[in-house]
């Protein structure tokens, strides 16, 4: 893993540490779980607004991303695996987009995560934007799957920054579901 | 406790700060 960056003096710090994760999926329903696992890498961590815009500017965006990619922001210490122990009792809100969108809605959901805007406490873990072929999906992945205030508070924040179509649906899916139908989607 | 919160606004104007860049 990469070095924690230490808060600059002057810099504005984030309420968390924040990883990015990449990983390139095999496509289809049975991925092995371990060379999911061995295929997630960081690329980058930050802990101020700062390092954030710093590691940005490198970073591809999603849209510019190819195949099966996955691209990570979560909480440091929290691995994004259903399996993880922040994870392992909570879910995730899943928006499709359509193809040309994912960029621009990555980067608002960022924004709103870092700047604390979704105001649920510890309640989110972190996000995902996945590159398909037909279409991407942002899902926002929190700790408590039968928490419904907070879950229906993370629903609302999340159609409010993503700025989307009122008609966009939304699904929950908690990562019990996932693990027992061995897919994310 | 005090949580930190920005704005969106806020964090957009600090993309061009030149300490991130």
């Amino acid at each position: 893993r990469t070095r924690s960056l230490e808060p600059i003096d002057g810099h504005h710090r984030l309420q968390y540490t924040y990883c990015i994760w990449y990983s390139r999926r095999t496509p289809g329903k049975l991925t092995n779980p371990l060379t999911y696992d061995q295929s997630l890498r960081i690329i980058a961590t930050f802990s101020t607004v700062e390092q954030f815009w710093s590691v940005q500017s490198y970073l591809l965006r999603p849209s510019e991303l190819s195949g099966h990619s996955d691209l990570h922001l979560f909480k440091d210490g929290i691995k994004p695996l259903w399996e993880d122990d922040a994870n392992k009792e909570g879910g995730k809100w899943i928006v499709r987009l359509r193809k040309g969108l994912a960029s621009r809605c990555w980067e608002n959901l960022i924004l709103a995560i870092l700047g604390e805007q979704f105001m649920v406490g510890e309640e989110i873990c972190g996000a995902v934007v996945s590159i398909r072929s037909q279409e991407d999906i942002i899902s926002v992945w929190n700790k408590t799957a039968n928490d419904s205030i907070t879950t229906i508070r993370i629903r609302d924040t999340l159609k409010r920054v993503l700025n989307l179509p009122l008609n966009t649906i939304m699904e929950y899916k908690t990562h019990n579901d996932s693990l027992r139908d061995h897919s994310s989607f | 406790g005090t949580r930190i919160i920005y704005d969106r606004s806020f964090l957009l104007k600090m993309r061009n700060s030149p300490i991130a860049s």
